[in-house]
C-alpha cells in the first residue's frame, strides 16, 4: 500500500512517540469519545501542509502542541511524520520511500521536512500535487463532515469539483 | 480546460448514479450543471437523489442517513473516477442504519483494493471489513495510546 | 427580569457542573457570564467543560462525543431547572461510544420521572431504558407505517 | 403522562392515517434511515406552531403535505393532532384532556384547532405558553443539534438562555 506509517510527537493529545503503521486495504480506528482519532486524523491533514485553523479545530498555529493535562507538563513542540511508499514512482521524487514531515513551535512558525531535510511549505505543497495529494478534501473527511456537499450551493460546489476532478 | 472538467465530470455523474443505486439498493441519482434556465446560476453543480420508491423531492428533505449515504455516493464517484492514494474517513458512517452500513461496507471494500483507507469508526459492520484494525485509547495521564487490535479483541456493545 | 435571570441562570449553572460530572465520570464544568474584561462582548454566556484528567482548553477542541455530552448536560440542566411537560430527542445520542451512551441513558431515565420523552436512536443502550417502543418502518409504496414493538422484537445488529 | 397522542395525515411520509400513543416516561423511536422518525418529530414542531422553514427541512408550507411516491398519488392536505393530558390543569384551559391541531393546505394556508374548533395561531402560542411549551428549542431537539449551542457566540447562546429559562 502507498500509505505506510504515521509517526506523532507532541501533536494534540498523542504527547509521548506514537506510531501507526498502516496495512494495505482497510485500516479501522476504534476508541471511546475524546480519545484522539480525530486527533490522528488531523495529524494526517496538518502534515499534508493544512493551513486552515477551522480545519484542524484550533484557533491558533500552535494550538495542535499538547498543552499538557492534570498529570503532565504542556510541550514545546508539535511533530508528524508521514512515511508513504512511492514504489511506482507516483510522487515524484527519486526515492523509493517517502517521508514528510512537519513541526510547530511555540512561537507559531511550522518547520517542513521531506526526507528528513528542510524544505519550504512550496515543496511539500508541490511534491503532493504530483502524488494527487493536493485535495485534501477528498484526502482526509472529516468528522461530520461527509454531507458538506449537500449543503452548498451549487456554485461551491463548483469549485469543489474543480478541485477535485 | 474546459474539457477535461467536463470529461470527469461525465464519468464522476455516471459513478454517481450506479454508487447511489448501489448504496440505496435501488432508485436513481444523478450529477447536473445548471445551464441557468432554473432560475439557478449557471454553472453550478445540482445533486438530484431519488431513493427507491420515492418521488423526487428537494435534497433539505432527505433524512440524516439518506444525506450521509449520498455524500459517501459522491466521495466514492470522485475516488473511483480521480484515485488519490490513501484517504481518511472520520465516522462517515455515524447516521446509517444497519443496512446501509452494510452497504457501505461493501463499496468500501471494493474500492480498497486501489485506495488505502483508514476508516475512524464505531460501528461493528465496518471493523468487520476492514484488514487492520487499532484502538486508540486515552491514558489516565490524558495521553493517547494506540494499540494494533484483532476483530475478537473488540468488544461487542451497541457500539464499538 | 433581570433577577429572574440570574437566579434561573444560577441554577442551571449548578445543575450543568452536576450532569457534565455524571455524564463525563469525572472532570468539570462551568457557565459563566462574560463580564467584558476577557475581550469577550459583555453578558454573552461562556462554555467551560473539563472532561476527567484533561486540562482546561477551548470548546472548539473537543471531540464530537464530548460535545454531544456537553450538549446533553446543558440540555437536561435546563430541563431539571425549567422542566417542560415533554421533549422530543432526535438522535441526541448519534455521536456517543458505549460507556458515555450507558450514562446518557440513566440520566434520561431519572428525568423521566418528571417529563415524557420521545426519543429518536440507533442505539441499544438507549432502548432498553425505555418504558415504550416504537417502530417506524417504510411501506413498499414509500409511506410511512407505525408499530407497537417489545424490546424482544429489536434487531440485535450492530445499531438498532 | 402529559404528552398523549400524535395523530398524522397526509403529514410528509404519513400518508396514511397514523397514530403514535404515547407512554408515560421514555418512548423510544426506531427504525430504517428515512422511514420517517424525523418526519414525525417535525410534526411535533408543527403542530406546536413551528413557522421557520429551515427548522421543518422544508421551503415552503405546503412542502409538509404528502407529495406522492411512485406507488401513490400527492395529497391535498397535512394533518396532525397532539392530545395532551391536562389532568393537573399545566394548561390554562378548562379541559382534562387538549388537542392541539394544525392543517396545512396546497394554497399555503394553515388552519389551527384546539379540541377541534377554528383558532387562531396566536391561541394556540398564548396556550402553548401558558404550558411552557412555548421554547421550540427545548421540547424538540432535531437531529443533529444537540451541540449546537456550543457553535454558537456568546451573545447568541444568551438570547437561548433567555428563551429557555
Ligand atoms: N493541543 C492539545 N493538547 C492536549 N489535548 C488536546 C489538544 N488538542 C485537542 N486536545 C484534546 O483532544 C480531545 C479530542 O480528541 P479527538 O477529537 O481526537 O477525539 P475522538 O477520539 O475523535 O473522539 P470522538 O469519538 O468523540 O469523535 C479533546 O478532549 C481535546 O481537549
Ligand atoms: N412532503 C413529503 N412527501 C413525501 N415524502 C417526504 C415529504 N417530506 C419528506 N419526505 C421524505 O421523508 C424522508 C425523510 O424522512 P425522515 O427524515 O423522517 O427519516 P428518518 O427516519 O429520520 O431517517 P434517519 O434515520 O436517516 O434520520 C425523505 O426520504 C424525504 O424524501
Ligand atoms: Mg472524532
Ligand atoms: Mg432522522
Amino acid at each position: 500500500g502507498r500509505l505506510r506509517e504515521l509517526r506523532l510527537h507532541g501533536f494534540k493529545t498523542f504527547a509521548d512517540p506514537t506510531r501507526f503503521v498502516f496495512e494495505p486495504g482497510i485500516n479501522a480506528v476504534i476508541g471511546p469519545n475524546g480519545s484522539g482519532k480525530s486527533n490522528m486524523a488531523d495529524a494526517v491533514r496538518w502534515v499534508l501542509g493544512e493551513q486552515s485553523n477551522r480545519s484542524l479545530r484550533t484557533r491558533r498555529g500552535d494550538d495542535v502542541i499538547f498543552t499538557g493535562s492534570q498529570q503532565r507538563r504542556p510541550q514545546g513542540m508539535a511533530e508528524a511524520i508521514l512515511t508513504l511508499d512511492n514504489f511506482d514512482g507516483w510522487l515524484p521524487i527519486d526515492f523509493g520511500e517517502v517521508s514528510i514531515g512537519r513541526r510547530a513551535y511555540r512561537s507559531g512558525e511550522s518547520e517542513y521536512l521531506i526526507n528528513g531535510a528542510p524544505a519550504r511549505l512550496r515543496d511539500v505543497v508541490e511534491l503532493l500535487a504530483g502524488g494527487r495529494l493536493g485535495a485534501n478534501e477528498l484526502v482526509v473527511v472529516g468528522q461530520g463532515t461527509v454531507d458538506a456537499a449537500l449543503s452548498l450551493r451549487p456554485e461551491e460546489r463548483r469549485q469543489l469539483f474543480e478541485e477535485a476532478a | 480546460i474546459g474539457e477535461r472538467f467536463h470529461t470527469a465530470f461525465a464519468a464522476i455523474g455516471r459513478r454517481f448514479n450506479e454508487y447511489c443505486r448501489l448504496l440505496f439498493a435501488g432508485g436513481s441519482a444523478s450529477l447536473r450543471v445548471s445551464d441557468g434556465t432554473d432560475g439557478e446560476a449557471p454553472g453550478g453543480i445540482e445533486i438530484v437523489v431519488q431513493p427507491p420508491g420515492k418521488r423526487l423531492q428537494r435534497l433539505s428533505m432527505l433524512s440524516g442517513g439518506e444525506r450521509a449515504l449520498t455524500g459517501v455516493a459522491l466521495l466514492f464517484s470522485m475516488l473511483s473516477v480521480n484515485p488519490v492514494p490513501f484517504c481518511i474517513l472520520d465516522e462517515v458512517d455515524a447516521a446509517l442504519d444497519e443496512a446501509n452500513i452494510g452497504r457501505f461496507a461493501e463499496a468500501l471494500r471494493t474500492l480498497s483494493a486501489q485506495i488505502d483507507f483508514v476508516v475512524i469508526t464505531h460501528n461493528r459492520a465496518t471493523i468487520e471489513v476492514a484488514d487492520t484494525i487499532y484502538g486508540v485509547t486515552m491514558t489516565d495521564a490524558a495521553v493517547s495510546r494506540v494499540l494494533s487490535l484483532r476483530l475478537a479483541d473488540v468488544p461487542v456493545g451497541a457500539t464499538a
